[in-house]
């Protein structure tokens, strides 16, 4: 599922 | 953010500083791959494309712009770095960077998210980082005496992988939702890559020689 504000990850 | 995401965030930062170390400090390329670092470069400048479009912490843009500027400076030092690009083992870093782009291109191109031109190099970036280690294996396997610092490296960049799969195991148990077969995939095969080299890493460290692969 997406996260609403894009990738949080590095 | 969890513990093995923090972990896993500062053992990359710290495999960042090791190299510099090496580089700065004792003004030495030897044994590390030009080309897994122009691969590490390239990874970020697509990966990174959403610094100036979201903003997701102050956390996230610094460590965005620590891995730009450390990846970039890096690959200037053993280009150009008077000193430094002598001791660059050009003749054995001869992995080709095509022949894992090209395929990377082409794999985005077709399995992805979502069709747009920021997710498609979000997306390339994932499956190039998973193979951009394979030079640098490729190297430390001809090269016979591995130095502590870059043998160190490795081993901070593969932990860091591994790091990363325990986030995605904590985060799908406790955030809805959260499902990335893409990411866990590239990220999977990237820590078995990895495998190898931390068979003979501990092996070393167990018996207290110096690392080496075996041809």
């Amino acid at each position: 599922m997406e996260q609403p504000q894009g990738h949080d990850e590095l | 953010m969890n513990i093995f995401r923090l972990a896993g965030d500062m053992t990359h930062l710290a495999s960042v500083l090791v190299l510099l170390l090496k580089i700065h400090t004792i003004k030495s390329c030897a044994g590390v791959s030009l080309k897994t670092q122009e691969l590490y470069a390239l990874v970020f400048a697509t990966r990174y494309l959403d610094i100036v479009t979201d903003f997701i912490s102050v956390y996230n843009t610094v460590m965005k712009l620590i891995f730009l500027g450390s990846s970039f400076s890096i690959v200037w030092y053993i280009r150009h770095h008077r000193v430094v690009r002598r001791s660059y083992d050009k003749d054995q870093d001869t992995f080709r960077h095509y022949l894992l782009m090209i395929p990377c291109m082409l794999l985005a191109l077709f399995v992805h998210e979502k069709f747009t031109f920021k997710e498609v190099m979000w997306t390339f970036s994932l499956y190039l980082e998973a193979v951009a280690i394979l030079p640098q294996l490729v190297l430390l396997q001809r090269t016979r005496n591995i130095d502590n610092l870059t043998g160190q490296y490795v081993f901070l960049l593969g932990a860091y992988r591994g790091l990363y799969i325990f986030n995605w195991i904590y985060r799908y148990f406790t955030e809805p939702h959260f499902v990335h077969w893409i990411t866990w995939i590239a990220g999977v095969v990237q820590t078995l890559l990895y495998a190898d080299f931390f068979y003979y890493y501990f092996e070393s460290w167990k018996n207290n020689v110096r690392l080496q692969l075996p041809a």
